[in-house]
């Protein structure tokens, strides 16, 4: 299990849901 | 109303995750310590956790509100603009569908149209400012939040995607609102979605950062940090300050006991995994 790998993709994840209102 | 419900569990998780577990675990982890207060530090680290996210709103919340006042104009100014332009006619691709959802009542209008074009150009600067301040607080409140995904990674998987989805529930009709903000401050839809990706990136340093200020690679070790109070600190304040005043301003009683009823569920939820 490597935490750091996670977490980036949780901040990612959290981040691209800045462009949900261009869908 | 679905939404509403599911931000309930959010709040009612985030509360769960705080008092059930984060905080119980960051004082079991400062028993090592027998000079000191028990829970001082990790009461200072929750404190500080509070304070940091209550700043960065309390400075930012006064240029979204100003930008909230000035508002677009009437759609009947928009339909009587174009109709001055276009010489009475609406050109194809025009019509009332766009903006205005056919709720305009055109015929009635009288021709200010003009005026209301110079009064517009005279508000644009400060809106333009508006919309690049509201990208800096998103931005913070992004890092924010990838402190808080990276810190509960780093305590456990579970921890990490509770925190995630809950963040993430919560974050979906703040960014559609920051996306509105920025349209609104004169950005294309492409503009403002890279701006949205860039305010994203700052969520990937935040997590960096949590990750590197821990100064450990075990995840044992990283339950006696900072991070674990800190985080417990921005999830009260996320959940207390940010969520649930937008919950209580719920008038129907049926949606009330819903959302309580997920709220409650969150709390049990989490009980269940702690326990």
């Amino acid at each position: 299990y490597t935490p750091w790998v996670f977490s980036l993709l949780g901040s990612m994840v959290i981040g691209l849901a800045g462009i949900l209102p261009l869908i | 109303k679905f939404l509403k419900v599911l931000l309930s569990f959010a709040v009612g998780g985030l509360l769960g995750d705080v008092f059930l577990h984060l905080l119980p675990e960051a004082w079991e982890g400062e028993k090592n310590t027998p000079s000191e207060h028990p829970s001082l530090r990790s009461g200072l680290w929750v404190l500080s956790g509070i304070l940091i996210f209550t700043i960065v709103e309390k400075i930012f919340s006064g240029y979204t509100n100003a930008d909230e006042e000035n508002p677009q104009p009437k759609c009947v100014e928009i339909a009587n603009c174009l109709l001055r332009k276009t010489g009475g006619k609406i050109p194809d691709g025009h019509n009332n569908s766009e903006g205005c959802a056919g709720a305009c009542d055109i015929e009635d209008v009288p021709n200010g149209c003009f005026l209301r074009e110079r009064e517009q150009k005279q508000k644009e600067q400060p809106k333009k400012v508006a919309g690049y301040l509201n990208l800096m607080a998103n931005s913070i409140d992004n890092f924010t939040h990838g402190l808080a995904v990276a810190g509960s990674f780093l305590v456990s998987f579970r921890h990490g995607v509770l925190a995630t989805f809950a963040i993430l529930l919560h974050e979906i009709p703040h960014e559609v609102g920051d996306f509105a903000i920025l349209l609104r401050s004169g950005f294309s839809r492409w503009d403002a979605a890279r701006a949205q990706l860039l305010t994203a990136g700052a969520g990937l340093l935040g997590a960096l950062v949590a990750i590197g200020g821990s100064g450990v690679t075990s995840a044992m070790e990283a339950r006696t940090s900072w991070i674990m109070p800190f985080t417990a600190g921005g999830f009260l304040h996320i959940a207390l300050v940010t969520v649930l005043p937008d919950l209580l301003k719920e008038e129907e009683k049926v949606e009330s006991i819903k959302q309580l009823l997920a709220l409650i569920f969150g709390i049990l939820l989490m009980a269940l995994m702690t326990a």
